[in-house]
């Protein structure tokens, strides 16, 4: 069967969709450790939220650190302050952004 | 709303006029140059309905003030794209001016030719892309162009209250405008 271009070729273009792993940290909160969650930590860094420890690399560990935050992103962003990575808060980070930072040391808010 | 650090902006006589330009090189092949151009255009005059700055295509794309382009991983500005979905685009506070879309997105000017559900609207995208060369950061006002997440197939083009305040407050009002003029909702889906 032909199909109309583009539905052929584009409709399953989601294979390299970056953040699409991030699911599995969903529930996750102070005390869970879960293999891949300094990814987690990275995004957090990238945009602002979690500030970088010099010569030190994030770990799996979901800690008081991380998890304020997580609180600090469901304040910026509306959503509802659990500090856990409920619903609401990993559909947000699985979400196509901009890749401008939110709350980095260079932005004022008024 | 909410301003980058030293809350820069762009510095030149009255009346302002700055000028973008497309890329010759860095640009995608499946959407008519002239349809990219349109929804950059309006884009564009989107922001200047509401300040008091002009913004007209420049010939000569290394001598515009915004230089604008599609580009793939890392493209030698420490900040590399990371393919489909992700991070969809950058720009950089002014007066900077670079303006960079990541090329491996399936950027859409029309959703209903555009079947793809990973398709970006292009639009949408530079309407919030020039709040950040005109010297807006992220607000976290979920209605407002400057939010900095964006669903595919879903077009948020028309600016809000936060948006407007924002950007007034770096630049001054456009004489024209008027607050009863902005859309009580301007966001749409066509996922369905």
């Amino acid at each position: 069967r032909t199909l109309p271009y583009p539905s052929t070729e584009l409709t399953d273009r989601t294979d390299n969709n970056t953040w699409r792993d991030f699911i599995k940290f969903l529930d996750a909160g102070r005390g869970s450790h879960v293999s891949g969650m300094s990814e987690l930590k990275k995004y957090f860094q990238r945009f602002g939220y979690l500030e970088q420890v010099p010569e030190s690399n994030p770990t799996d560990a979901f800690d008081d650190r991380f998890e304020s935050s997580v609180v600090d992103y469901q304040k910026t962003l509306g959503l509802p302050v659990t500090g856990k990575i409920d619903s609401d808060t990993v559909s947000q980070i699985m979400a196509p952004r901009c890749g401008v930072a939110d709350r980095a040391v260079h932005v004022t808010g008024r | 709303y909410a301003y980058f650090y030293g809350e820069p902006r762009w510095a030149r006589s009255s009346p302002m006029t700055l000028t973008y330009a497309l890329s010759p090189g860095y640009s995608i092949d499946y959407i008519a140059q002239s349809d990219i151009e349109s929804a950059f255009d309006r884009a564009f005059s989107r922001w200047s309905a509401v300040i008091p700055v002009n913004f007209t295509a420049a010939e000569d794309y290394w001598k515009a003030d915004i230089k604008i382009g599609f580009f793939s991983g890392d493209h030698g500005d420490g900040e590399p794209f990371d393919g489909v979905l992700g991070v969809l685009a950058h720009a950089f506070s002014p007066e900077n001016g670079r303006f960079h879309l990541d090329a491996a997105e399936r950027w859409a000017v029309d959703f209903a030719s555009e079947k793809s559900r990973v398709a970006v609207d292009l639009e949408s995208v530079a309407t919030h892309e020039i709040g950040h060369v005109l010297g807006l950061a992220h607000t976290p006002v979920k209605e407002a162009v400057m939010y900095p997440s964006l669903r595919p197939r879903t077009k948020k083009v028309d600016l809000k209250i936060d948006d407007v305040k924002g950007v007034q407050a770096l630049y001054g009002s456009n004489p024209n405008f008027k607050f009863s003029s902005l859309l009580q909702s301007d966001t749409s889906s066509s996922f369905g």
